[in-house]
């Protein structure tokens, strides 16, 4: 699979390239977190495109960022 | 340091993935 380029993702209409950053992020988070990939996903697609391509570059700044998306949504989770 | 990460965000549907069973 081609890696994804900020300019390949330019190319596409604006509310595909979240989709497509979402179909990159979600077998890598899935294979972290099974139950909870699609939440995770749509949680880290609301940072910026930018920022989020860094991260399918940087599995370390990726792990962390789950992490930090699981952890928020466990505090979430306890208040309700 | 406060997260900027949502909990209300919409569930992600990926389009292409399929479990392996």
């Amino acid at each position: 699979q081609e890696p994804l380029t900020a300019s390949r993702l330019a190319a596409a209409p604006l509310h595909e390239q979240k989709q497509m950053i979402g179909e990159r992020l979600y077998p890598l988070i899935h294979d972290v977190h099974t139950q909870l990939a699609g939440k995770i996903t749509g949680m880290l697609l609301e940072i910026d495109n930018s920022e989020l391509l860094l991260m399918l570059e940087s599995p370390e700044s990726l792990h962390a960022k789950i992490e930090e998306a699981v952890a928020v949504l466990q505090a979430h989770q306890a208040m309700e | 340091r406060k997260s900027t990460l949502n909990p209300n965000a919409k569930e992600f549907n990926p389009r292409s993935f399929s479990q392996p069973k």
